[in-house]
């Protein structure tokens, strides 16, 4: 998975990160004071597409064998998520209680080519 | 100039900021299942919040890890949450006290309660203490009226100290209804006396809850 540079366009994620101080939402969430929403970006050109998202195995070989038969459906193909963390978030409800939950598939590990 | 300036070269800036920005607060809202930012109606004292959540640190590091096999797989597909809620306290009677919780239950949720436990912080006696929680009925009917017993604790450690009263199973109840406000009773010999509900001292609830979607029930089968 790359980090995006200016040197490519290619599939590669791109770090952003939200303060909540910055959107004024410090006073309802306790922890974490940000959220690193990082994101996708880049082209997906043909050659590229089902790696490195796409582990080596049946799959790769099925994507192979549909790209050598130049099935038009197969034509496009995205930068997405390949791997994503959760999120811890402690805040307060609108009824002043706190409360703690870890939120599934939040923030952008990698990306590749679907 | 320098503040003029972006922060860094390949860092967003102006209209696609912001709509990141409004990507990553609607991301939030909804895994957290919430239609708009809590508008916070009484700060909870800072004092009040660290203690509890003190408590809470404290409790699930001693706490033994979930269930095993194929338990944990089914818990995995379940968000789990963790409330601190604070109480309301109120006279019911000279030998009873009257504790509330108010609870944003959001409708169609499949609740599951793995834990709740209540702290109190108490002044013990040397002849003692015995608690007992009881779960208020919908009329508040109050002292001896219609009640459940959700916990009952001795304590015979004298000195000043927070103790905690474990509610499960007769909690599951009330999370599975549709009501959001919670009351219990607290009866002992003389607690009102002997309870600190003070500021930094307030009652509070630890509820520890699983939120099962229906979706996946259904995919399940």
């Amino acid at each position: 998975s790359l980090r995006c540079s200016q040197n490519s366009d290619l599939c590669c994620r791109r770090d952003f990160y939200v303060d909540f101080r910055d959107i004024g939402w410090n006073d309802w969430i306790i922890k974490p004071e940000g959220y690193q929403i990082n994101y996708c970006v880049g082209q997906c050109p043909l050659h590229v597409a089902g790696s490195p998202g796409m582990a080596s195995s049946f799959h790769t070989a099925v994507f192979n064998l549909v790209k050598a038969n130049n099935v038009q459906a197969s034509g496009h193909s995205c930068c997405v998520p390949t791997r994503r963390r959760p999120l811890s978030v402690l805040y307060f409800d609108r009824n002043s209680n706190i409360v703690k939950t870890d939120i599934p598939d939040m923030i952008v590990d990698s990306c590749g080519c679907s | 100039a320098a503040a003029a300036e972006p922060r860094c070269p390949s860092c967003p800036a102006g209209p696609e900021r912001w709509l990141l920005e409004e990507v990553a607060k609607k991301q939030l809202l909804e895994k957290l299942r919430l239609r708009d930012r809590p508008r916070l109606a009484h700060a909870v004292p800072r004092a009040a919040v660290t203690r509890a959540l003190r408590r809470l640190q404290a409790g699930g590091a001693r706490r033994s890890p979930a269930g095993t096999g194929g338990e944990e797989e089914e818990e995995e597909e379940e968000q789990s949450y963790e409330i601190i809620s604070f109480a309301e306290t109120d006279l019911t009677s000279p030998s009873s006290l009257g504790l509330q919780f108010q609870f944003s239950q959001a409708q169609d949720q499949d609740l599951r309660i793995l834990q709740a436990q209540l702290w109190l912080y108490l002044r013990v006696p040397r002849s003692g203490l015995t608690l007992r929680i009881f779960l208020a009925s919908k009329t508040g009917a109050g002292a001896g009226g219609n009640r459940t017993l959700l916990g009952e604790r001795r304590l015979s450690t004298a000195g000043s100290g927070w103790s905690s009263v474990p509610l499960l199973p007769g909690l599951q109840g009330f999370f599975s209804g549709h009501s959001r406000t919670l009351r219990l009773e607290l009866d002992g010999s003389d607690v009102t006396a002997q309870l600190n509900a003070s500021r930094s001292h307030q009652p509070f609830l630890v509820a520890k809850v699983k939120v099962r979607e229906p979706g996946h029930r259904v995919a399940k089968r």
